[in-house]
């Protein structure tokens, strides 16, 4: 029933499909009952934002902005040579593009506030990731990042210590302390046969990692496989296959409008947009609830390709698809009926040293690790969420490792695949690699990791020095997870999705943001300006008065003989360009009769420079007030007295 | 290698590293910031202030002036490397990124 005037917009396949119906993200049902993004603020931690475009500027949160590279509040986009700086603009767009403004295209969270931190255009470091991560974070409620460490297969990197550290901070003090969301894009390292496991913003646990598909639902040529995937949604596929319409900058080529958007980077902020919508129903969801209604909803189908595999508590994974599209209808729905899950629980083995060889390949070394009921005492942890395998593994080429975790229930997780671009001679040192894919498990029982050498070495080259298991989870049982499947299908006819209709939602803490204020370098500037000028203009006026005393003195000197005034030549006094700074009194005695002078009216009104040689002195005491008022004509000062005196 | 300085961690050209100090029971935001001062001037850097929201945190960038480098890391790191209240540091370096 929603109509657009956006000239764009019926080319916007993934908010709604008209030629393959059911291929998007299932939105316009929620709009139609005015679940837009109001109330919440979506960051694109990215190259900038051009905020002055149509599209955005009604949406603009300048509050939420920031620019790291340039260290100003201003992330506008700089052109650069390749005309590559519009990747952040096309990213809001796609979440907050302003509808029925006859230009381009619709925003999935179109009544959302949009804000842009451009931290991807210049060096950058640990120390400004941790920065980006934490920016104005009582004002953005969602951080889309759609970048990570290169999708070369062959790297293996993520945040490092400060960025982990705001990551960590963030979820738990941002957002009022419900926790900042971090919406992260899995990766476009799909034809280097990479795996979002090696990146660790996308494995983190702190983030929702997203992955796309392409129009017909297929995992396109640039996607990576991930254990640690949540879900997927649209993007674009190859030259057939449509790419994503959204806002684009203006500069340079840009016309504002793009029809071109695609990689993972272009489904990160649709699920961003999304999560948007299910912030504005219920803002008090924390940053795990958000994830737990993700992998409640997310929908499987039909793609034999996937891979997909029914885990213990019901939930349906893919290593290309994380446990499915997601469904703006279905989050908004669960999101309005959501009750918090319980606190996060975690669980640590010890650093378990193995020093074992690992052989090749059909043959694999198993170890194993079993987390009993008294282990899990202390944290009441039942269930599981994310877990987490820290490993140190030597080997003469990375790339030819496959790992693999069992859970207890048997709920097999590729951790880490082989990369046959990947040589690095370092083997793996600490890093670690997690799986979503039991999510809703036992967490008791034993756990197996199983490593292999694929490689084509004669003799086994790897060995396994030591890892660590971490299950992080909550205290929710088996059963309670069945029971909120089940509440979360009654939701789905949209019958809670009434205004009338809403639980308590607690306002969350107000945690003051310690930004030093800090100066900009321009304001810098611009003070240092204006200081120089002061300081100039100060010594020019005082010099002026010291010398103007100068004269003075030197004329009182003159009292007892006949002074001889500077002849000022007839020229300059009639043109009156000679400067000279006289005292304003003649120190007649006001009681003496004052013989009117003779002389144009207009002599006495223009002030002293005018007046005659004589005219004046010095006598302390007497004010410069009575002094002018004793040049004035007396039928001026008829009433003239008091204003002019 | 340009590498941050300032309250955004960024600056150009020159030396920089995380600190991280131990905020010792009941010290103070104040007490911490003037101990961050004063370890930057031990170790012959400057502090610019705070990292994002991480408490504790301090950005210490290398100072202007014709000191070679490898004299600064020497100085910054014995210093850092050695001082009590410093539970953590780590040289800022540029990280590869790449938009997606």
């Amino acid at each position: 029933s929603l109509h657009f005037n956006d000239p764009k917009y019926p080319q916007q396949w993934h908010l709604n499909n008209r030629r393959s119906p059911g291929r998007d993200i299932n939105v316009t049902g929620v709009w139609e009952r005015n679940v837009t993004g109001q109330g919440v603020t979506v960051v694109v931690v990215d190259d900038g934002v051009e905020h002055t475009i149509q599209d955005i500027a009604p949406n603009y949160s300048p509050e939420g902005s920031y620019d790291l590279n340039s260290n100003d509040p201003d992330p506008m986009p700089h052109p650069d040579e390749e005309n590559g700086n519009h990747h952040g603009t096309r990213c809001a767009g796609e979440i907050a593009a302003v509808p029925n403004n006859s230009f381009c295209a619709v925003g999935v969270a179109y009544g959302s506030r949009i804000a842009g931190i451009r931290v991807l255009d210049g060096p950058l470091t640990d120390s400004m990731e941790a920065v980006a991560f934490n920016k104005h974070y009582q004002i953005n409620d969602i951080y889309s990042c759609s970048w990570g460490p290169d999708d070369d297969g062959k790297t293996v990197d993520g945040p490092h210590q400060l960025g982990k550290a705001a990551l960590q901070h963030g979820v738990i003090a941002g957002r009022k302390g419900f926790g900042s969301i971090f919406v992260v894009a899995s990766g476009n390292g799909g034809q280097h046969n990479d795996n979002c496991n090696y990146d660790g913003y996308a494995n983190s646990i702190y983030t929702v990692t997203i992955g796309a598909v392409d129009e017909e639902g297929r995992m396109p040529f640039y996607a990576e496989e991930c254990a640690s995937m949540l879900a997927v949604t649209f993007s674009g596929g190859d030259k057939m296959l449509r790419s994503i319409v959204t806002t684009d900058w203006d500069l340079q080529k840009g016309t504002g409008c793009t029809e071109g958007h695609t990689g993972t980077s272009a489904a990160a902020p649709l699920a961003a947009g999304m999560i948007a919508l299910m912030l504005q129903v219920r803002p008090c969801l924390t940053w795990r609830d958000v994830q737990h209604i993700i992998v409640f909803t997310a929908t499987q189908y039909e793609d034999r390709r996937a891979d997909w595999v029914t885990n213990e508590a019901g939930f349906s994974h893919s290593h290309q698809h994380g446990f499915g599209l997601l469904n703006a209808w279905r989050l908004v729905n669960a999101a309005k009926i959501w009750t918090s899950v319980p606190y996060l629980a975690s669980y640590a083995s010890p650093m378990l040293r193995e020093n074992k060889a690992i052989p090749l390949s059909p043959h694999s070394l198993e170890v194993l690790w079993n987390v009993s009921r008294t282990d899990l005492e202390m944290s009441g942890l039942k269930t599981l969420e994310h877990v987490a395998v820290t490993v140190s593994i030597t080997h003469p080429r990375r790339g030819s490792l496959e790992l693999k975790l069992f859970c207890p229930s048997g709920m097999m997780s590729l951790i880490g695949t082989p990369r046959t671009m990947d040589s690095d001679p370092n083997g793996f040192n600490a890093w670690t690699f997690s799986t979503v894919r039991c999510w809703g498990e036992r967490a008791r029982g034993t756990y197996r990791l199983v490593v292999r050498d694929v490689g084509d070495e004669v003799a086994p080259a790897g060995l396994l020095q030591q890892w660590q298991l971490t299950l992080y989870g909550s205290t929710w049982s088996p059963v309670d997870i069945r029971d909120r499947q089940r509440l979360l299908e009654s939701a789905m006819s949209g019958k809670y999705l009434r205004d009338d209709f809403t639980l308590p939602c607690p306002p969350g803490l107000k945690i003051p943001e310690e930004d030093g204020y800090t100066i900009t370098p321009n304001t810098l500037k611009t003070l240092v300006l204006v200081g120089c000028f002061t300081v100039f203009w100060t010594v020019y006026y005082m010099l002026e008065v010291y010398l103007s005393q100068r004269s003075v003195a030197s004329r009182l000197a003159c009292r007892s003989g006949p002074c001889h005034w500077r002849q000022r030549s007839r020229k300059s006094r009639e043109e009156g360009t000679e400067l000279e700074s006289v005292p304003l009194c003649n120190g007649k005695d006001p009681d003496s009769v004052e013989t009117e002078r003779e002389g144009p009216l207009t002599s006495s009104l223009l002030g002293p420079d005018l007046l005659g040689p004589g005219d004046w002195d010095l006598s302390p005491g007497r004010s410069a007030q009575n002094c002018l008022c004793q040049h004035l004509p007396p039928d001026l000062l008829q009433g003239k007295e008091e204003q002019i005196c | 290698v340009a590498t941050p300085g300032g309250p955004s961690g960024h600056s150009p050209g020159g030396l920089s590293w995380a600190v991280h100090l131990d905020s010792g029971a009941g010290e103070g935001l104040k007490m911490l910031e003037q101990q961050a001062d004063a370890l930057a001037q031990a170790a012959g850097l400057v502090n610019t202030g705070r990292i994002g929201e991480l408490q504790g945190h301090y950005l210490f960038v290398q100072p202007a002036g014709p000191k070679p480098v490898e004299v600064i890391r020497r100085q910054a790191e014995a210093v850092l490397g050695m001082h009590k209240a410093v539970r953590w540091h780590s040289e800022q370096r540029l990280l590869k990124r790449a938009k997606r």
